[in-house]
């Protein structure tokens, strides 16, 4: 004679969930006993979903931390890709132009150099107009017109020099070494060769030659950015060109900035890669949730199969 | 009524837990691949 008093309509719905013992409970001696098991199997059930429970909050800490994780590593890498190639073709393209002929290092601007383009006498005097009006104005940042990537990167700044100092020497508060002199056509002044003195690290290349038209006017071309921070500038060059190196230097630090802002980028980068895979390998509780999970994918696609 | 509750609990957080261990793993293999891609 079943003693069920059917108190729990569940017993028939889940059988299976249910210890095997309380279903066979079916003497009367085994009344109290039932209620024990059925108690004992309830407080089991609590257990277990507080363990599950937990279990769940784990899950969804650690798939926020990921979540977190993820999103900041693709925003990084969105920033990469949508910045990356003014800025890294800027420093590896001159390294990779260092076995070059000085000459073709970089053409100067708008034919202030001994250019085809002077043979005509209407556009010398047109540049030797232009010219003057930049040693009016002390100084001029041009960019010459050769393509888009050059534009980015090449840099002529005017400056006026003594006509008796033959040192071809460009205070822009940065320091460089002198690696090579030509003597160019249709200029009697040789063109200097600088290269920055931190390189090879540093890409940076600059040229310098007194103008054809007026020796009166140095002429230095830039090519590159600076990577790294540069002495101040020196007290002279604001007492003796005050307005070219103002302009020098500013031109100058933007570059300098650039560079900047690409090696933070590239180290906190690094960083951030390295911060969150430690953080993920390291935490034990993750590569157990980690195995567990792909342990149940595993099992789940075989039985699929 | 009280077993079945539970028992019913169970079987939901269960399920739960068992698509939050899915996306875990699928958000895992994206940030592997994510990170190989800055690597």
């Amino acid at each position: 004679i079943s003693l069920n008093l059917n108190t729990n309509p569940f017993d028939r719905s889940f059988p299976a969930k249910l210890p095997k013992e309380e279903i066979k409970v079916s003497t009367s001696a085994g009344v109290e006993r039932k209620w024990l098991v059925k108690d004992k199997s309830a407080s089991e059930l609590r257990e277990e979903l507080n363990r599950v429970n937990s279990e769940n909050k784990k899950i969804k800490e650690m798939l926020a931390t990921v979540y977190e994780n993820y999103y900041a590593l693709h925003h990084h890498l969105e920033k990469l890709q949508s910045r990356k190639s003014p800025e890294i073709d800027h420093i590896e393209q001159p390294m990779k132009k260092t076995k070059q002929d000085p000459e073709e290092f970089l053409g100067f601007p708008n034919g202030l150099s001994s250019g085809k383009t002077e043979n005509s006498s209407s556009n010398q005097s047109h540049h030797y107009q232009q010219q003057h009006e930049q040693k009016n104005q002390l100084l001029s940042c041009k960019r010459p017109v050769t393509d888009s990537f050059n534009k980015a990167r090449v840099s002529t700044v005017y400056v006026p020099a003594d006509s008796s100092d033959t040192s071809l020497t460009v205070k822009d508060g940065y320091q460089w070494r002198k690696y090579g002199q030509k003597v160019t056509r249709d200029n009697p002044s040789p063109r200097a060769y600088f290269r920055c003195s931190f390189a090879p690290s540093c890409p940076v290349k600059k040229k310098v030659q007194r103008s054809a038209e007026d020796p009166s006017i140095l002429v230095a071309t830039y090519e590159g950015t600076h990577n790294h921070l540069g002495p101040n500038a020196s007290a002279g060059d604001a007492t003796s060109q005050a307005g070219s190196s103002t302009v020098t230097l500013d031109m100058v630090h933007g570059g300098q900035k650039l560079g900047l802002e690409t090696n933070e980028r590239r180290t906190m980068q690094e960083v951030l890669v390295q911060q969150m895979a430690s953080s993920l390998t390291n935490d034990s509780n993750f590569t157990a949730a980690l195995a567990t999970a792909i342990t149940g994918r595993l099992l789940m696609e075989q039985s699929r199969t | 009524s009280t077993t079945s509750a539970l028992v019913e609990e169970l079987k939901r957080v269960n399920a739960e837990n068992k698509k939050l261990s899915e996306m875990l793993t699928l958000m895992c293999e994206n940030y592997n691949v994510l990170r190989k891609q800055l690597m």
